[in-house]
């Protein structure tokens, strides 16, 4: 027995040829950075449930990674974060979705966990939650960034392409989900 | 999407996830990321989180299930792992990291990357994106 950690950045149709050298060492470099700073905090005593948290802002930080700065955006070229944490000792839970302008959604989702008697806040409830919580928020342009712009344009493009080709039933068309590449090679999905 | 799951000294375990979802997605659309079980969930057992798509890992409850594995079939966590992302989840929809209070790790991804990183107290550590 001992301290534990994991850390994901998201996965998908990543192949080796679409990442660029840099790209990946600075994937890597990140990536061994929060790592360390996770088991650094377990290694101090923290708490698993601190530990996450910490961690999880440090990616949502990143604008390498699709959560907080770098989020990806909707249809209409807006932001819709959502976020989840569990405490395994306790199986207390808190999460967020659709909000815009809250910083670390991860810790406004902790919030919800430990100030309120819900599980889950979505919306203007969740904004306002988090208004009445103080906790940091910005401008909902603080998250998009130049490469996700792009990335929206380009689905955009290959989902009126898609939409002509659906293989399936599963097609965008019938209420279901539809797969767009992107410009780093990932696939649409998160 | 982003996650981290963690066991502490105390083999108290833990599991976070935050995402902007899909691009170009519907606006309004809930992914699995919020909803407990499906793309986070921790008890005594094991922390997990999740990523790939979001409607198939909501579908499939893959967080919660590879808890109920190892809670009611008393599978170890990589077995419990592999069981979900090998055989419930569909090929190429996604993976998950997780850990157990026993401090074991295991990362399983049925796409064709996922950017992670682990470690252990006892000194164990791996960086990958693919799987090899």
């Amino acid at each position: 027995m001992g301290w534990a950690l994991a850390l994901h950045g998201g996965a998908g149709r990543i192949s080796k040829s679409s990442i660029s050298p840099a790209a990946r060492e600075a994937s890597e470099t990140v990536l061994q950075e929060f790592l360390d700073a996770g088991c650094a905090a377990l290694s101090e005593g923290k708490s698993a449930l601190d530990v996450v948290e910490l961690v999880v802002r440090l990616l949502e930080n990143c604008p390498l990674f699709n959560a907080g700065v770098g989020a990806v955006l909707t249809q209409r070229g807006t932001v819709e974060m959502e976020a989840s944490i569990m405490d395994g000792a306790t199986r207390k839970s808190g999460a967020v979705s659709g909000v815009s302008t809250v910083v670390n959604p991860i810790s406004l989702a902790r919030l919800v966990m430990e100030k309120t008697p819900h599980v889950y806040l979505a919306f203007e409830g969740a904004e306002a939650f988090a208004k009445d919580q103080g906790v940091e928020t910005r401008d909902e342009s603080y998250f998009i960034t130049p490469g996700n712009k792009e990335r929206l344009a380009k689905a955009l493009e290959a989902g009126l392409v898609l939409l002509d080709h659906s293989v399936s039933t599963d097609g965008p068309e019938h209420g279901g989900s539809r797969e767009v590449l992107q410009a780093d090679g990932h696939s649409g999905r998160d | 999407t982003v996650g981290c799951v963690a066991v502490d000294i105390n083999g108290h375990c833990a599991a976070a996830t935050s995402t902007g979802g899909l691009v170009n997605k519907m606006v309004g659309r809930i992914g699995d990321t919020p909803l407990i079980g499906a793309g986070t969930y921790a008890n005594e057992f094991c922390a997990v989180s999740t990523t790939g798509k979001g409607e198939e890992i909501i579908r499939c409850l893959c967080a919660k299930e590879v808890a109920s594995l190892m809670e009611y079939k008393y599978l170890p966590l990589k077995e419990a792992t592999d069981t979900v992302i090998w055989k419930k989840l569909g090929e190429g929809n996604g993976g998950l990291i997780a850990v157990s209070s026993t401090g074991e790790v295991a990362m399983t991804f049925n796409t064709l990357g996922m950017f992670r990183a682990c470690a252990t107290e006892d000194g164990h550590r791996q960086i990958g994106i693919w799987k090899d």
